[in-house]
C-alpha cells in the first residue's frame, strides 16, 4: 500500500514534467498480444507526419518491440520490467530523463501485456487506454473489471476474426460500458482502414482538451 | 525473496499432500484467452469416464470459469485471486481443503492469466503446462523465457487461425524448444479433435510415471 503511494506521488510529478512541455502521454494497456504495439504502429503512420511523436515499450524484453517502433523515425526507449508485470512511474521517470520532451507532442507508452497489476499504477499519463482482442474470449471484459473502470478508451481489436474464435464483439463492448458507463469503446482491425480512424480520432480530441 | 522462499515451503508441502493420496496435480498456466480452460473441458470430456478429475480455477473473478467446469461432473473449487495476478500456494492449499481429496486421481488447476508472475510460484504440482495461442503473435515465446524454462510440457493454441493473424506456429514451438530443449511442445486446435490427443497423452503419461 505504501507502494501504490509512492507511485501516485512519482506518477503526479511526471504528469507535470509532461505539462510543462506540453507533451500529451497515453498509457497503453491490454491484454498479451492483444495489439497494442500494431496500435501504435498505426498512430505513428497516420499522426508522425503532423505531431512529433515519442514512444516507450515497457515488457520484460522489450527490445522486441521497441525494434518494431525504431522502424520509424520517432524516439524510442525500451525499459526492460524484470520480473515485474506491469510499469511503474519510476521506470517511466527513467525513460522521460533519456526522451528529447522539448521536441515531443504525444508519447505513447505500451505497458506489459496485462490486465490486472497496470489498473493499480499510474504513470503520469493524460489518458488510459485498454486493448483487448476478440481472441481472448468475449469474457475477456467482464473477468477483468479494475481495468475497465479506470481507463478512458477501450479498443476491442482483430474483430475481423470474431467468428473464427466464436466471440461477439458487442457483448464485450457493452460489458466496458456497463462496467464504465463515461469510457469510450472502439472495435478495431488492423485490416480495415476506417475502423482505425476512431483511434486517431481519440488521440486528436485528447491533443485538443488537454493543451 | 522470503516471500518466494515461503511459498516454496508450502509448495512442497501441498506436494506431499497430493503424493499421499496418489493424486497427479498439473499448474496449467497461460496468457490470457489462450484456450485454458478449453483445454481442461477437453480433458475432463476424454478423461473423466475413466479417472476422478478435480478442478481449480484460479482467476480475479473465478466463477466464470468455475461455472464452465460445472457442467461436467467433477468437484470444482473457484479461487478469487484478489489483485494478485498469480496463483500460489497458499491459495492452493486453501482449495485442497475443500476437495474431496481421497476421491481424486487427477487435480487439473487452472492459473491467472499470465506468462510472468507464474513461473516464480510453486504450488505442489507434479507438472506445469504453459498454453499460448497464435493470435499473441509469434513472438510471445521468445518474450517470455522464464515461464517456458519452467515447464514441462507447451501448447501452442488455435493453430487454426495462424493465417488469419499472421503467426507462425512452428516459430513458436523452435522458440520453446530453443529456450527449453527438454520440455513438449503441442500445436493445438479445438476445431481438430485429433490435434488434442497428445494433450490427453501427456496427462496419461505423467500419471504412469508419478504413480
Ligand atoms: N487478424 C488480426 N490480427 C491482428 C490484429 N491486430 C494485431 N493482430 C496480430 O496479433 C498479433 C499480436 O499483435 P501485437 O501488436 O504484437 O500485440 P501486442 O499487444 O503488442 O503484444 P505484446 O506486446 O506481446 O503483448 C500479431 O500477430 C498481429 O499481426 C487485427 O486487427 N486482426
Ligand atoms: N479458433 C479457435 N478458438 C479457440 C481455440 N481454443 C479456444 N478458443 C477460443 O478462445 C477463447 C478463449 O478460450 P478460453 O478457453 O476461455 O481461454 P482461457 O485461457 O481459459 O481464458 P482466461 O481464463 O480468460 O484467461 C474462446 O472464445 C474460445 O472459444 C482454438 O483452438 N481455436
Ligand atoms: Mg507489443
Ligand atoms: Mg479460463
Ligand atoms: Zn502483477
Ligand atoms: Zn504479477
Amino acid at each position: 500500500h505504501d507502494v501504490l503511494e509512492a507511485n501516485e506521488e512519482l506518477a503526479l510529478r511526471n504528469h507535470h514534467l509532461l505539462n510543462g512541455f506540453g507533451i500529451i502521454a497515453f498509457n497503453i494497456m491490454g491484454a498479451i498480444g492483444s495489439g497494442k504495439t500494431t496500435l501504435i504502429e498505426l498512430a505513428i503512420e497516420r499522426l508522425g507526419g503532423r505531431y512529433r511523436i515519442g514512444v516507450i515499450a515497457g515488457d520484460i524484453v522489450a527490445d522486441i518491440d521497441a525494434n518494431r517502433f525504431k522502424r520509424y523515425d520517432v524516439p524510442v526507449i525500451a525499459m526492460n520490467t524484470g520480473k515485474e508485470c506491469h510499469l511503474d512511474a519510476l521506470l517511466v521517470k527513467n525513460a522521460l530523463d533519456q526522451l528529447p520532451l522539448e521536441d515531443l507532442d504525444i508519447l505513447l507508452i505500451e505497458n506489459v501485456g496485462n490486465l490486472i497489476c497496470p489498473a493499480d499504477y499510474s504513470l503520469g499519463e493524460s489518458k488510459r487506454v485498454v486493448i483487448v482482442s476478440v481472441s481472448e474470449g468475449d469474457d475477456i471484459v467482464e473477468k477483468h473489471p479494475m481495468i475497465f473502470k479506470t481507463c478512458d478508451l477501450a479498443i476491442v481489436n482483430k474483430v475481423d476474426i470474431s467468428d473464427a474464435v466464436g466471440a461477439d464483439a458487442d457483448k464485450m463492448v457493452s460489458d466496458a460500458l456497463r462496467l464504465n458507463p463515461s469510457i469510450k469503446v472502439l472495435k478495431t482491425s488492423k485490416k480495415v482502414g476506417e475502423s482505425i480512424d476512431g483511434w486517431i480520432e481519440f488521440i486528436e480530441a485528447s491533443m485538443n482538451v488537454c493543451r
